[in-house]
């Protein structure tokens, strides 16, 4: 198969040995991941619009319906560590680390805990909770009366907010993932297990992987 | 709905799928 554009390890703006170092990829999967980063910046970058980098994001990740979500720009912050507003290519293989399903499960507990602390606060309000429902529940097109809602919340609190303060801490979030293990169930990928079949969602990469494991 | 706690709801939603990312 010829290939009209390819991505090489030269490509690579940063040193792959160094990122499969100190994340849970191989070198190969961290040019396999290189060439799904493209894939998302390559229209930003010919756009010229730093911002397009998030909208490119967000569009690849949430669908063209869900572009200006609560949980879109808060997982785009997550990714974006430098808050450059741009999306690095070494912070996305290190926030992508986290979702391995060999990551540790302490490095996925306190993900989530970020991901939920809207206000980073250290802490998460009842307030933002309702606020995280709601936008959830749009984005799933599902309608819960408030009052239902509100229930809901009291539940969660009643349970997690052992220290009965008002406030969900990082302990208390750890508790929590511990005894419901599904609230993690967003923190893997399994696709980032079966990154060495890059080659079948990216043809391209068939030639151009110099490394291998 | 009612029976799950707020974050396993949250975590249900459709606005935290990373695997998107994965779809060619």
């Amino acid at each position: 198969m010829m290939c009209c554009n390819p991505v090489n390890k030269r490509d690579c703006p940063n040193n792959p040995e160094s990122l499969a170092a100190t994340t849970v990829f191989s070198v190969n999967e961290i040019e396999a991941l290189y060439v799904l980063f493209k894939q998302i910046d390559r229209g930003a970058v010919e756009d010229g619009k730093i911002n397009k980098v998030r909208e490119k994001f967000k569009l690849k990740v949430f669908g063209p319906n869900k572009g200006g979500t609560l949980f879109a720009d808060r997982v785009f912050d997550l990714f974006d560590t430098k808050h450059a507003q741009a999306l690095g290519f070494e912070e996305f293989v290190r926030a992508l680390s986290i979702f391995h399903p060999d990551a540790p499960i302490d490095d996925k507990i306190d993900f989530s805990f970020q991901l939920y602390d809207i206000k980073n606060q250290g802490f998460i309000e009842r307030e933002e909770l309702k606020q995280m429902m709601e936008a959830a529940l749009a984005e799933s097109d599902l309608n819960l009366k408030d009052d239902v809602i509100e229930t809901i919340i009291d539940k969660t609190f009643e349970e997690a907010d052992t220290k009965k303060d008002g406030k969900i801490d990082f302990e208390e979030w750890h508790a929590l993932a511990n005894a419901h293990p599904c609230l993690l169930k967003n923190m893997t990928l399994a696709n980032l297990r079966t990154l060495k079949n890059i080659t079948v969602t990216f043809p391209e990469f068939v030639f151009h992987s110099q490394v291998k494991d | 709905p009612e029976a799950l706690n707020a974050f396993e709801l949250i975590s249900m939603s459709a606005g935290l799928n990373l695997g998107n990312l994965f779809d060619s």
